[in-house]
């Protein structure tokens, strides 16, 4: 374990917690894509698939639990809980995420390290998860003003993959390992795919404005 | 030559 990817495993809790206690809060969840929620449930449980298989630390599992946990606490609040659900963007949340789901699938037939279920659905969930957060920047786009919550739950989802690269680097020089490059060239495209809206949250950090993303 | 990183990370 080294700095980076501690600080990458922290945003990323810091991320799904700052999600929940918006959806806690306000008991709303305007603004958020239940469609990105789903693709990052399905990211989960096909990573994790190894979860009572290998056991690698306590930290990985409790890490691994909570992460499948909360998502699908978010996705069942959004879909059933009587008040959230009301407030959810259903008229603006339409990107058509079964086509990254059978496009990421079909990817991962062709392109793995092994031929075994538990590989394929390895870099099922990688590429996933690099294009899962389309349907909620969309929505970001589509809802204009963003509210704070929602602004600091995406900043964050996108700085611990960022930190993820960070770490496979310190890993390349302090390791002598490199980076699966599945995980590397995936992980490039997912922060890539942030790139415009942390410049726009940088605008509106600096220029102490609301953020808005341009159409 | 390096070998890839095991699968410890989340």
């Amino acid at each position: 374990m080294n700095i980076f990817r501690f600080a990458g495993d922290m945003f990323h809790l810091i991320s799904i917690l700052v999600l929940l206690l918006k959806i806690y809060a306000t008991k709303s969840c305007s603004g958020i894509s239940l469609k990105t929620q789903e693709l990052y449930a399905l990211v989960f449980v096909t990573r994790y698939l190894d979860l009572f298989t290998d056991f690698i630390s306590v930290y990985n599992t409790v890490m691994k639990l909570v992460f499948i946990g909360s998502t699908a606490a978010i996705v069942w609040c959004m879909q059933w809980h009587p008040v959230v659900k009301r407030s959810y963007d259903r008229e603006l949340d339409t990107f058509r995420h079964y086509f990254l789901v059978g496009a990421c699938f079909v990817l991962a037939l062709f392109l793995h390290e092994n031929f075994t279920f538990q590989e394929i659905f390895w870099a099922f969930s990688i590429y996933l998860e690099a294009v899962a957060i389309l349907p909620q920047l969309v929505l970001l786009q589509r809802s204009g003003n963003v509210d704070n919550l929602t602004g600091q739950y995406v900043f964050f989802l996108g700085a611990y993959r960022a930190f993820y690269i960070l770490n496979w680097i310190y890993r390349y020089f302090m390791e002598q390992r490199f980076s699966r490059w599945i995980s590397c060239i995936s992980g490039l495209v997912q922060t890539a795919l942030y790139a415009d809206f942390f410049y726009y949250y940088f605008l509106s950090w600096k220029n102490n404005a609301k953020l808005h993303l341009p159409a | 030559c390096f070998q890839t990183l095991p699968k410890d990370e989340l």
